[in-house]
């Protein structure tokens, strides 16, 4: 929950 | 994965099958901003250089793989094979504008402060307006020949279709990334002025050309 850098994304 | 973020990269990777063929069977690159394109390949080293030490997937691996090397490929085509075919003269949008706020940008947010996750940011607010040399350069010319159309097409798709992608993870992760969410918005953004003629003439088989 809340915010991060979505790691498995190009 | 969900399917608009497998259509968004199918449609990244299908812009750049398209601006490969335009210059092989053409011949020629003219039409397309040098600089654009060497804005790209800054924003996928910048990124993808994690593939080294960050194994996400195979899918994941491929793609920056495939992303690094066709636009450095692409930017040979450009100076080396073609080189003829490039205008300089009309390509003159100032990319250093575009590159000094970015580093600005991404030094103030990032996920945190380190050299990967400040690059990493770079890249995403890089890639937001990488694209405005071309469309300077496509609003300079007046015209587009159709083939460069449809890469620039898919090219915005690409984005666009993460939109979707950031709503559907966040309903079913609860999870947001707010640099790429709010890039991505400013990215699409750019290209709603082309995607309203493309629809409006290209797709309805007329040539691009801008009102006078």
């Amino acid at each position: 929950q809340g915010t991060a850098r979505a790691k498995d994304e190009l | 994965m969900n399917l608009f973020r497998l259509f968004g990269d199918l449609s990244h990777l299908a812009s750049i099958l398209i601006l490969l063929h335009k210059i092989q069977t053409t011949r020629s690159c003219r039409g397309i901003s040098f600089k654009t394109q060497a804005l790209y390949v800054t924003v996928f080293v910048a990124r993808y250089l994690d593939l080294f030490y960050d194994w996400v997937s195979l899918y994941n691996f491929s793609m920056k793989v495939f992303f690094i090397s066709s636009s450095i490929y692409i930017l040979y085509l450009m100076k080396v094979r073609f080189r003829p075919t490039h205008d300089p003269s009309i390509d003159t949008f100032r990319a250093e504008y575009l590159v000094g706020p970015c580093v600005v940008l991404a030094l103030i947010f990032n996920y945190k402060f380190t050299f990967p996750e400040v690059l990493w940011s770079f890249s995403i607010f890089l890639e937001s307006v990488a694209i405005l040399p071309q469309l300077f350069m496509l609003q300079r010319t007046g015209e587009a020949e159709t083939i460069t159309t449809h890469y620039l097409a898919a090219l915005g798709a690409y984005r666009a279709l993460y939109i979707p992608n950031w709503i559907y993870r966040y309903f079913s992760e609860g999870v947001v990334d707010p640099i790429a969410v709010i890039a991505g918005l400013v990215q699409t953004a750019l290209y709603v002025d082309f995607f309203y003629v493309y629809f409006t003439k290209v797709l309805q088989g007329q040539k691009f050309e801008l009102p006078a």
